[in-house]
């Protein structure tokens, strides 16, 4: 690269401190701090909520939850259902779509 | 009904499982 001439000690010194704003790197998640109530994501809490909120002995079908969550789809209502079930948080009653809470969370 | 009980006792013995873990 062309050395250049540098104009050392011109006219105006400049005053201005150097200022060395040390970039705080932590690696703290700031960022995405996800609302995670006993360890379930928001919409998983969402389906849960609505599954606990139906008293029926045989639990709530399929279809009113796609009916309540119509931002999610079956196959995302399914996966967390699915998820749901695994961790024990509900179980599956008379059939494969048809949910309740055990309850005590 | 009892199916359902069952399926309901397995589901508590999974959240147990899974708290203990």
């Amino acid at each position: 690269s062309k050395p250049q001439s540098m104009m050392g000690g011109g006219a105006g010194t400049n005053m201005m401190p150097a200022v060395h704003t040390s970039m705080s790197s932590t690696g703290s998640y700031s960022g995405a701090n996800m609302m995670l109530v006993n360890g379930l994501s928001a919409n998983q809490n969402q389906v849960l909520g609505l599954i606990k909120s139906c008293h029926e002995p045989q639990g709530i079908s399929m279809q009113d939850l796609k009916q309540k969550l119509s931002s999610m789809s079956v196959t995302v209502i399914r996966q967390i259902v699915d998820f749901l079930s695994n961790e024990g948080h509900i179980f599956s009653t008379i059939d494969e779509d048809h949910f309740r809470s055990t309850d005590n969370e | 009904l009892q199916r359902i009980s069952r399926k309901k006792a397995a589901a508590l013995e999974r959240l147990a499982g899974k708290q203990a873990l």
